[in-house]
């Protein structure tokens, strides 16, 4: 087991104690910057953790990034991971870095869905959703990027338990959701929501679960599409982006959405790269170009959120 | 543990809305146990479906009769997962 975070393997994926224990690391290392919270439990009463980046302040106006909600997407919580070390890292040396934390604080959930990675490890590697117990179905999950209010049980969900996309039996009534419902609601001063997924290289915005647009389309349009040619000049990456709805497909009960409808402007939901061969299975060894290119649209995103108060 | 010998991931392309919603018909089959990747929505955006090996004759026999385009993006899931868990215990070594 790596002692600290230089040593940790950043190029390839690791399991749910790895991670967590790397994040103890990361705390210890960077001690006036980096805390790390639980803000609840899984269904299986594995902690959900957070980590904190702060340069101090009062409920100042913050960033939530989030990555491995869909258990099998491996490749989010290996970016997630790096991207958390080039915060701490980067503070003081990045001046537009900087400049974010010594306004705003960022806070990131690594692993989303512990039970479900957890069961990627252990059982399943194709596993995408909670691992609650459904009343009356043999079948186990819910999708909780279908578990939001936020057209909470409209188009493209199921209410079949059995499938890859069951809403659940009501919005939130998965503790993985309701979990960052209570912090985000409780804290009341988040300004930008980034959920990341994979692998379908897409940036988008709400909505999801309508083809209204929404109040804030123009801005946001316009700053996915400096996100996405950010991320591109490093690989040459092409990122399609739009609202979730004419993107992607019509999504209810998304993340996302969730956080537009609950005052957060800056809402976005990233899929990030494959090829198109390997599907969830993207080799250990484009972890690190994945995760370079995408700090590159976050950053664009973290940066509008600073220099666009509202 | 769960394995995944012979299962297919079909990446398959729809030219037309009838074919989007023949996809959608045989999403609801459920015996079939198929896995949507990326589900069928427009004929812009391929379709990625990971079928367990017992499904496969059928999911290709219905795809065929119904002139529907695919390729086989992944060979064998299990032979994929084999090398991703072999790297995983390299790089902890």
């Amino acid at each position: 087991r790596d002692r600290n975070t230089n040593n940790f393997d950043y190029a390839s994926y690791h399991t749910l104690d790895e991670i967590y224990s790397w994040m103890d690391s990361l705390e210890a290392e960077y001690p006036d910057l980096v805390t790390k919270i639980q803000i609840g439990s899984s269904f299986e009463g594995r902690p959900i953790n957070v980590l904190k980046f702060s340069t101090g302040g009062s409920n100042r106006p913050a960033i939530w990034l989030d990555t491995g909600i869909h258990a099998r997407e491996w490749i989010t919580p290996a970016t997630g991971i790096w991207s958390a070390k080039k915060i701490a890292s980067d503070y003081g040396r990045d001046p537009s870095l900087t400049a974010i934390l010594n306004t705003m604080d960022i806070f990131f959930e690594i692993v989303t869905n512990p039970d479900g990675y957890y069961f990627t490890h252990t059982s399943n590697r194709m596993w995408r959703k909670t691992r609650s117990i459904n009343p009356g179905s043999s079948c186990v999950g819910v999708d909780p990027n279908r578990n939001w209010g936020a057209g909470f049980g409209g188009p493209g969900t199921s209410t079949n338990p059995c499938s890859e996309t069951y809403l659940g039996s009501f919005e939130h009534s998965e503790s993985e959701v309701k979990s960052i419902v209570d912090f985000i609601l409780g804290h009341g001063n988040f300004k930008a929501m980034i959920t990341i997924h994979s692998y379908s290289q897409m940036l988008m915005y709400p909505y999801g679960y309508t083809s209204t647009e929404t109040p804030n389309q123009q801005e946001l349009h316009t700053l996915a599409k400096s996100a996405v040619d950010a991320l591109a000049t490093l690989h040459g990456t092409k990122y399609s982006y739009g609202s979730m709805i004419t993107t992607i497909y019509p999504a209810s009960g998304t993340t996302a959405d969730w956080g537009y409808l609950n005052g957060i402007k800056y809402s976005f939901t990233f899929e990030l790269r494959d090829t198109g061969r390997y599907g969830f299975l993207l080799p250990a060894e484009q972890i690190i170009p994945t995760a370079q290119e995408t700090w590159l649209a976050l950053m664009k995103i973290m940066e509008h959120a600073r220099d666009n108060p509202y | 543990q769960k394995l995944f010998v012979g299962d297919q991931v079909l990446r398959v392309t729809a030219s037309s809305e009838e074919q989007i919603t023949l996809l959608k018909e045989l999403q609801d089959l459920e015996h079939l146990k198929l896995d949507f990747w990326r589900e069928p929505v427009k004929t812009a955006l391929a379709v990625d479906v990971h079928v367990p090996f017992a499904g496969l004759q059928a999911v290709k026999a219905f795809l065929e009769s119904n002139g529907i385009q695919y390729r086989v993006m992944i060979d064998d899931v299990q032979m994929l997962l084999d090398e991703e868990k072999e790297e995983m215990f390299r790089s902890r070594d």
